[in-house]
């Protein structure tokens, strides 16, 4: 199909800040990243997926040693996340020991191919894939970073490629 | 903070389909994306948040033509996707009229900032967020198609960029 796959890279020393109960309408990712924004803090994924009864999950992975002023900035917005406004409902997860896998290619547009055989190699593996994001030219997993290198080595291997250590 | 935003695409024609209810344990994104590589069906985005219940909800993008047969495909493995393997309560549910906006920058690794900024846009021009997916280089969010040129107008002019439709 004309894919090329271009490298394997491991981001460790992440965490996944995960928002929950936040309202479907707009305005509201533009308030959790104002708030990160005006507290200066780098953010790498970030991750939503469609919403359930008018409310849906954001996440989003960054460096550990940013988390807890992610928490704090958060922390003060999170009533106003809510569909009313103002409720107890809206809440914030925090987990660290996160690793991000990334493949990268080209003319991933036809993406299952490539996407089945990360996702098989890893499931081979014992490794589950806890989130997904991806555009056409990468396909990123966060999984638990005790199996980092278990995974990197396996998909590097899968893909006969060279892994490339990403430098956070 | 070094960030250079070179363009704004919209790709339209697009439908969301989510399949909710998925174990979160190793296999189960391998099994969807296999099932949709045998069909040849080619995907564009895969967005998958974070479990709650030990079960999270998969979605991906596709051209609205290829919906019936992406449907096709996963509705014989769904009751295999469920934790115990045989129930009824995986589902799957298509929604077309879908538009990928996507903000193509460079140095976005510190990203709350072009984020905040496309958000803020979005929202003050009543456009909703469906979904967003991230990677170092790009930003895409689903929204209603019917938002979709309104929406790459005033994204367009808030980078003070040259819109690009994406071809599909
Ligand atoms: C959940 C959040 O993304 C919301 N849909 C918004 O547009 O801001
Ligand atoms: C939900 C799905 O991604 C599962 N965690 C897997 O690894 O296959």
């Amino acid at each position: 199909e004309g894919v090329v796959v271009r490298g394997v890279s491991l981001l460790g020393n992440q965490s996944k800040v995960t928002i929950s109960g936040v309202a479907d309408r707009p305005g509201f990712a533009a308030r959790i990243f104002g708030a990160l924004s005006e507290a200066h803090i780098r953010v790498d994924m970030i991750v939503q997926n469609v919403s359930h009864t008018g409310v849906t999950d954001v996440s989003l992975t960054l460096a550990t040693e940013d988390a807890k002023r992610a928490e704090d900035a958060l922390r003060g917005i999170l009533q106003e996340l809510a569909p009313d406004g103002d409720s107890d409902e809206v809440k914030i997860k925090i987990a660290a020991g996160v690793a991000k896998l990334s493949v990268v290619g080209i003319g991933m547009r036809s993406q299952s191919g490539v996407a089945s055989r990360l996702f098989s190699v890893l499931a081979e593996n014992g490794v589950n894939i806890q989130m997904i994001s991806t555009s056409e030219i990468l396909i990123a997993v966060t999984i638990d970073e005790a199996e980092g290198k278990l995974a990197a080595r396996v998909v590097h291997d899968a893909f006969g490629l060279a892994l490339d250590p990403e430098k956070a």
